[in-house]
């Protein structure tokens, strides 16, 4: 499904040129279940920009479904991004205006999506992220841990294929945490593919196929026992 | 140095009233160390708010040194912020056209110290924090932790007396936290009184006194072994 090739990211800032990405080489199938650890700085979050088309390589190939995505023009890549890429940020990015159920159902309304079909799957999802009681909160009423699970409502209501979560439990207690991670596992279960940014060993050790990052590039790739 | 009396804040949204806290009653000497842990919502950053002049009880006295703060005006408040009070918010509110430098060394500019003063301060900051090669970025060029390590960097800087960490290490690696959880202790050994908040159990475990907070009030409050 996804492809890698030699993937590089480059940021110039002054005269210092930082390798976030450095010759980068990974493969992803359908329905795999990845965590991804490494130091602070290490390229994480860039990787998985890089995966969820909001950033495009400085050299290298990030082949989608057989797809050149460099090939790609911009309305392409927001319709991909749209469609079928759910992505959980590291600073959350909710809408300021919009309270947590008008957020987590933005991707819906955006879709065309009728009221009548919106309402009872944002209901399921607030109910299961434990954001009943504060669906008509606005970001900056929310704790830092509800924001959060704000972002992953978001990022999962249209079951996109490729759901990218970047540290999704890093401001959740353990109990909140093991809620999110078994839901994402769940939408695992069905199907999508799942790659989980974290500095939780915990977390970590959940998945499948483990990767660890140092500078800019996979120093680990190995396969668990996880079931 | 601190005392909290039957504390209670209130936020009214729509025609919800969210107990945030909930009648807490807190005692603190100066240079204790306390972690404080508990769910999602339980009011913990809403307490750090409290302790940290951010916010003010809806109900209930807050003493500092002796002093109530509900009859202090404004620029006694910000006053005692500025010169006494160092804050690590746990969404950072860095401020976004300074870099890493700047941002740490912003409290020292506010307070009239001479560059040449502030030069060295913020140079060994800087190093403490393995930030040396990023000082030069702003906020948006910095990952995760990065932008958590300078506001960790700004909230020391000028060693206020009282430290306030809203959850410091949640976007670190395990290293990264230990270091910048052992630069705090040393705060703390210095004198600082120190509280930290945190999801993380082997952080919470290392202060010599720990909290644990529900729905808004303290439900257990224990000396540790911790030297
Ligand atoms: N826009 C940018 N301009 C310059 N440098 C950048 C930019 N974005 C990221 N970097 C640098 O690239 C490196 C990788 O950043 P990235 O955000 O991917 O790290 P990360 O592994 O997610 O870290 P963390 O665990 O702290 O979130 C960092 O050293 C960072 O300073
Ligand atoms: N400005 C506000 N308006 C309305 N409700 C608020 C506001 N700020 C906080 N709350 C509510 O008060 C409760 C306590 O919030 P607080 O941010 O203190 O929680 P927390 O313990 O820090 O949680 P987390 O671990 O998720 O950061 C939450 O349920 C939150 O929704
Ligand atoms: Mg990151
Ligand atoms: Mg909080």
């Amino acid at each position: 499904m996804i492809q890698l090739r030699q993937l590089c990211r480059d940021f110039l800032v002054g005269d210092q040129t930082v390798h976030a990405l450095d010759h980068l080489d990974l493969s992803i199938d359908k329905g795999e279940y990845l965590s991804v650890m490494g130091p602070s700085g290490s390229g994480k979050s860039t990787l998985l920009n890089m995966l969820g088309l909001l950033d495009k390589p400085s050299a290298g190939e990030y082949l989608l479904n057989g797809t050149a995505t460099s090939g790609l023009k911009e309305e392409q890549r927001a319709s991909l991004r749209g469609g079928h890429i759910g992505f959980v940020f590291q600073s959350y990015h909710l809408i300021p205006r919009l309270n947590a159920r008008e957020n987590i159902e933005l991707p819906l309304v955006l879709a065309g999506i009728a009221p009548k079909l919106r309402q009872p799957r944002v209901a399921e999802l607030l109910a299961r992220l434990d954001l009943i009681d504060r669906a008509e909160h606005i970001p900056n009423q929310l704790s830092g841990g509800q924001r959060q699970r704000v972002a992953i409502g978001r990022a999962i209501v249209m079951e996109p294929d490729l759901l990218l979560a970047d540290e999704p439990t890093g401001n959740l207690d353990s109990k909140s945490g093991l809620e999110v991670i078994t839901l994402l596992e769940e939408l695992n279960a069905g199907g999508i593919t799942l790659l989980v940014v974290t500095h939780d060993e915990n977390v970590g050790a959940r998945a499948r196929r483990r990767l660890h990052m140092i500078d800019g590039a996979i120093s680990r790739d190995w396969q668990t026992d996880s079931a």
